[in-house]
Order: structure tokens, then C-alpha cells, then sequence
């Protein structure tokens, strides 16, 4: 493992560790797209049905757990907490992802290394993450003021996915039969569609005003 | 025909 892949898994971590704290401290969802939060948790169940039947490391296992844990108590808290789920932005939060679930699943039967149920799942899962921010960033837009935390949580989330393409970037240099295409162009997709929400990040950031994204 | 790599990433 490579720095630039553990730097993106650390980005990943945290991004998931400040979502939790808002929800923790604030005792509000406001801001926070449940869709989006949805279609992480299925991303995660779905990449990871290889937990038992391929052993990589004590590292990757762990990290899997945690983000199986970790995104299914997000999904959790924001539908069942009585406290929590008041502060849900429903109104705003209607991006339709069912489509989005339905083009990942049929990409995947087209689109795979292998025409086997892991497999199928695994392309599934790398096609629904580079798309399931979506729901996220509409919901930030309409909203347009952006708390401090939420706006972290994004820029983290985002930070994992460029710390990711350095990885793939070192690997091709340094790896003899280096050749992941599926995983390369999701991620590739998956990346620029944060591009917008980094530049209205810097912005803000530069001008040390508050984050707001044009309507 | 080659078999599918790994998935050693997250």
C-alpha cells in the first residue's frame, strides 16, 4: 500500500468521523442528504460481500467493518432517532436515486470482470459510488448556505477520491500488470463531479467567508 | 481468458 491510497482511505475515515460528530453534536441532519447516505451504505454491502471469502490484509478487513458500521449507524440515526430525524431536510432531499440504483445495477451486468455474482456486485458498487453524491450536492445547492461541517464532510469526501487517482497514478508507474479499468474511469467520473464543489470550497476558504453555493 | 484481479483497495 502506497502513502497516496492510505492518505485516501484516512480522508475517507475522517470524512465519515465529521459527519458523525455533526450528527453527534449538533443532534441534526440538517444539510445531510439521507439518499445519499442510503446509497453509500448499499455501496459498501455490496463491494464488500468478498469480507469472507478473500482475506487482503488486517487493514483492509478492519477498514471495511468500519465503514459497514459506520454508514449503516448514519442511515440509522438519521431515520429512526426521534431527536435526529426532525432536523431532516426532506423537503429538499428529492433527488430521484432509485435511477441511479437501477443505471449502476445494469452497467454492472454489462459492464464487468466477470459475469459472477461478486463480481456483478463489486462493478455495482463502483458505479453507484461515483454517482450517489449526487443527491448530496443537489440537496447543498438548493439549500445554499452550507454549514461548516457539512461542507468539511464533502471536501473530505472528495479529498479521498483525488488521493485515490495519485494512487492509481503511482500503481501504473510502479506495478507491472497495473490495469483497472472499471475501478480507474468510476473513479475518474467520481472526482469531477466534486470539481464544482472545490471551487466554491476554495473560494470561500481564500475569502474566509462562509460557504455558499450558487442557486 | 485472464481472471479478474484482486480487489485489494476500499
Amino acid at each position: 500500500m502506497n502513502i497516496f491510497r492510505f492518505a485516501g482511505d484516512m480522508m475517507h475515515l475522517t470524512s465519515i468521523l465529521v459527519l458523525l460528530l455533526k450528527i453527534y453534536a449538533t443532534k441534526s441532519c440538517s444539510g445531510i442528504s439521507l439518499k445519499t447516505q442510503e446509497l453509500y451504505a448499499l455501496v459498501f454491502l455490496a463491494r464488500y460481500l468478498d469480507l469472507f471469502t478473500d482475506f487482503i490484509s488486517v487493514y483492509n478487513t478492519i477498514m471495511k467493518l468500519v465503514f459497514i458500521v459506520s454508514s449503516t449507524a448514519i442511515v440509522w440515526c438519521m431515520k429512526r432517532d426521534r431527536v435526529v430525524r426532525r432536523s431532516y431536510d426532506k423537503q429538499l432531499d428529492t433527488f430521484r436515486h432509485y435511477f441511479l440504483l437501477a443505471a449502476s445495477f445494469a452497467l454492472a451486468l454489462l459492464v464487468n470482470e466477470k459475469f459472477t455474482f461478486q463480481e456483478i456486485f463489486w462493478a455495482f458498487s463502483i458505479y453507484l459510488e461515483a454517482v450517489a453524491i449526487l443527491p448530496q450536492l443537489v440537496l447543498l445547492q438548493r439549500s445554499g448556505n452550507v454549514d461548516n461541517l457539512t461542507g468539511q464532510y464533502v471536501f473530505f469526501l472528495g479529498a479521498y477520491r483525488a488521493f485515490y487517482i495519485l494512487n492509481w497514478i503511482y500503481r501504473y508507474f510502479t506495478e507491472t500488470h497495473f490495469s483497472r479499468w472499471i475501478a480507474c474511469i468510476s473513479g475518474l467520473v467520481q472526482t469531477a463531479l466534486y470539481a464544482d464543489f472545490f471551487y466554491y470550497y476554495y473560494i470561500s476558504w481564500k475569502n474566509n467567508t462562509k460557504l455558499k453555493l450558487p442557486a | 481468458k485472464e481472471q479478474p484481479q484482486r480487489h485489494d483497495e476500499l
